[in-house]
């Protein structure tokens, strides 16, 4: 594993922790898109569920353990919890899931590794992780007035996935036989999504402002 | 091949 790998893991693993803190502590899911979190909760049931067949490191298992369970938590804790529930803002939250996941599946059964039921579900779950954040942006893009944990959230989550592609790079020069196509240009396409965000979020740091995107 | 078929990332 590489330097590079290691710090987009850590970073997934801090932004799901802000995440889980902002709700679990102020008790406020407030700027939180739930169909973001749910597309999540998919991707990580669909991807990981080698968890059962193949063994690849403890560090590997556990990593999955903590994104599943962290990322059913966070749609239990604002579906179900009595309090933080009554923050969540429906009406602003208003993607269909299912025009994104159908897609997305579509497309997996189209462009895949192997036609094998873990190769399709993999290459969904990639397609679908792709897109997932698009809800989420869509709410900040409404909401405006960003709260300090929701956009450190959503920084997080890009920084991980920009780390992604060094460790791509880093690895196909490292290593024979290395190309993932499929992986790469899903994980592009996700982290330009947050190319926006990112300028803001970089003007706001200048300025020492609030985040704030524009109308 | 292990290793190198990309299922080692998460």
């Amino acid at each position: 594993m590489n330097i590079f790998r290691l710090a987009g893991d850590l970073t997934h693993l801090a932004s799901v922790l802000v995440l889980l803190l902002k709700i679990h502590t102020i008790k406020s899911c407030a700027g939180i898109s739930l169909k973001t979190q749910e597309l999540y909760a998919i991707v990580f049931a669909t991807r990981y569920l080698d968890l059962f067949t193949t063994y690849i490191s403890l560090y590997n298992t556990l990593m999955k353990l903590i994104f599943l369970g962290s990322s059913f938590s966070i749609v239990w804790y604002i579906r179900k919890h009595k309090i933080v529930r009554r923050s969540y803002d429906k009406d602003q939250d208003t993607f269909r899931h299912y025009f994104i996941v159908l897609p997305c599946f579509v497309l997996a059964l189209i462009i895949h590794e192997k036609f094998t039921v873990r190769e399709v579900l993999w290459a969904f779950s990639l397609y679908l992780e792709a897109v997932a954040i698009l809800p989420q942006l869509v709410l900040l893009q409404r909401t405006r007035n960003i709260d300090n944990l929701t956009g450190q959230y959503v920084f997080l989550l890009g920084a991980y996935r920009a780390l992604y592609i060094l460790n791509w790079i880093y690895r196909y020069f490292t290593e024979p036989h290395f190309v993932h196509w499929i992986t790469w240009i899903s994980g592009l396409v996700q982290t330009l999504l947050y190319a926006d965000f990112f300028y803001y979020y970089f003007q706001s740091m200048k300025n020492n402002g609030k985040l704030q995107l524009p109308a | 091949e292990q290793e190198d078929d990309g299922h080692d990332e998460l």
